[in-house]
């Protein structure tokens, strides 16, 4: 039911796209920016951090439904209602936001019956943050639609907006309450809006590594998708382990904050408490808000309680919502929300049985299990077992990468085997062909 | 206003009472909506949508009832709106 609109206790709110829109030519990496870009407006005033998961508990579940379902405010075919989210609370429904799977959401359109999406999500995540609607003419709690309201990137919330959402939560540092800002807007045509990394236009260097014939240096769990790490490279596989590109990106053109000589990572890992990112390089770690170091670091390891070695492997067992490190035989179980080693550690890796005793890194995935990497092989661990399940290992490349049997994609190798292919009067549709570089694309 | 057909008076009593300008109507006793309470449904939907508050059901006022909106209630349950006893 519908209150007297309250407000978060907590500051760290996670979201998801739990169901996307059916029959809308936006993509579902267009809608997660849109929603990414939504959610960033209010975070940018306000002390309040938005980080996607990809479990089911997010406090902020987005979906595109039709007609009734079944939340008492069913949806009435295009026009009408559009969208509507609920307020924070104690109720499991708090903060979810719901658009009407009947309308033609547009971005970047000029469809004059299209309802944008980013402008209705900026109003939704408004409510659910505790904004109620408002009569004032320049307000984006208004209640009605009034169009698109520009480029994502570039969106200022309007002056009594802001004021509201600071009554509610404070200002953000770094944020000056006192400055009004000049409302009048460029009329600049809105960009298409990228997903929150920076995506390179830059060739690979010629060091890129072959993601086929490697051993991974780090293998983490990050937002619900996977990232794989090798020297100053990684690639990043989505929630539904698509890798987004056959290219690695650079690690410092993405993660800010790393010293630029850093020539590789040892593990990562994402905490459990708040969603922030943990990089272990030897005897310093770095911790990332999003993809932002923060400042302080980098911290020596051994405020985990950890020794100076630093750790192999480092990963969040889905079991018990502990981290566990590991380095050279022993592991450790730490807990991220007391920030405290539990005590009568380290112990002896052999207790994970049927995982080498020597490993690059672990991590959970989002089908509750543990895996193991160690070369270019890997180990599955289901559940709250310790011992990896029959089958295992199996190739790195083969299940995660795009690699099959005897491929390389690496530059100089994609020449030879385009080349091999070719002379051997094969036709399969290759990856590297006359200048042009195909993608891997999931959506 | 008496140009009106019975369906738009339903149509915009429906609206005014789901996006929290009228109480909604009770189905257990059948409880109507008074004019006194119809008309100052409509004039603080008028004020609320920017609209000159003449309390009738006129051609903006229903224009701006078909314009699409949020699902949410415009005035809120527990809020400063004074309740009939």
């Amino acid at each position: 039911t519908i209150t007297t609109p309250s407000k978060w206790s907590k500051r760290h709110l996670s979201w998801r796209v739990r169901t996307f829109p059916k029959e809308s030519r936006l993509g579902h990496d267009t809608v997660r920016a849109l929603m990414y870009y939504a959610l960033k407006v209010w975070s940018d005033i306000t002390p309040l951090n938005f980080h996607e998961v990809a479990g089911t508990d997010a406090d902020i579940q987005i979906d595109f439904s039709k007609a009734d379902h079944n939340d008492g405010y069913p949806f009435d075919g295009p026009g009408g209602t559009v969208a509507h989210a609920f307020f924070p609370g104690d109720h499991h429904t708090a903060g979810d936001t719901h658009f009407d799977d009947d309308e033609a959401w547009i971005f970047r359109s000029t469809d004059a019956h299209g309802m944008d999406l980013f402008a209705v999500a900026v109003h939704e995540f408004g409510h659910a943050i505790g904004l109620a609607h408002t009569s004032a003419t320049e307000s984006i709690m208004r209640p009605y639609y009034q169009g698109p309201v520009g480029d994502p990137l570039k969106y200022d919330l309007p002056y009594q907006d802001k004021v509201r959402a600071w009554q509610l939560y404070g200002v953000r540092e770094s944020v000056s309450h006192t400055i009004r800002p000049d409302v009048t807007r460029t009329a600049d045509p809105p960009v298409l809006p990228e997903l929150p990394e920076n995506r390179s236009t830059v060739p690979p260097a010629r060091d890129a590594p072959d993601r086929c014939n490697i051993h991974f240096d780090a293998v983490a769990q990050i937002r619900g998708e996977a990232f794989f790490f090798k020297g100053k490279y990684f690639w990043r596989l989505t929630r539904e382990k698509h890798l987004v590109s056959l290219r690695p990106a650079q690690i410092h053109r993405f993660w800010r904050g790393l010293p630029l000589n850093l020539d590789s990572v040892d593990a990562v890992y994402e905490r459990p408490v708040d969603h922030k990112i943990v990089f272990f390089k030897g005897d310093k770690y770095w911790v990332f808000k999003d993809n932002n170091a923060e400042e302080g670091y980098p911290r020596p390891v051994t405020d985990f309680g950890l020794p100076l070695a630093g750790v192999d492997a480092a990963f969040v067992w889905a079991h018990n919502e502990k981290t566990y490190f590991f380095k050279d035989g022993q592991y450790w179980r730490y807990d991220d929300h007391t920030r405290q080693m539990d005590l009568g550690y380290p112990k002896d890796t052999v207790l994970w049985k049927g995982v080498p005793t020597f490993l690059d890194d672990a991590m959970r995935w989002s089908d509750g299990a543990s895996y193991f990497f160690k070369g270019k092989e890997y180990w599955r661990v289901k559940d709250s077992d310790v011992e990896a399940e029959e089958g295992y290992p199996r190739s790195i490349g083969r299940d995660w990468l795009l690699c099959t049997e005897m491929q390389s994609d690496s530059p100089a190798s994609d020449i030879n085997t385009t080349e091999t292919r070719f002379r051997q009067g094969q036709h399969h549709e290759s990856r590297s062909e006359n200048g042009y570089e195909v993608c891997s694309c999931t959506s | 206003a008496p140009s009106l057909t019975a369906e738009q008076i339903n149509t915009g009593v429906d609206w005014l009472s789901k996006f929290g300008y009228l109480p909604p109507p009770d189905p257990a006793t059948g409880q109507l909506q008074t004019k006194e309470a119809l008309t100052n449904a409509i004039k603080a939907m008028q004020r609320f949508g920017g609209l000159q508050d003449t309390g009738e059901l006129d051609e903006a006022t229903l224009l701006l009832m078909k314009t699409p909106r949020c699902s949410l209630p415009d005035l809120m349950e527990g809020g400063t709106r004074r309740r009939k006893r």
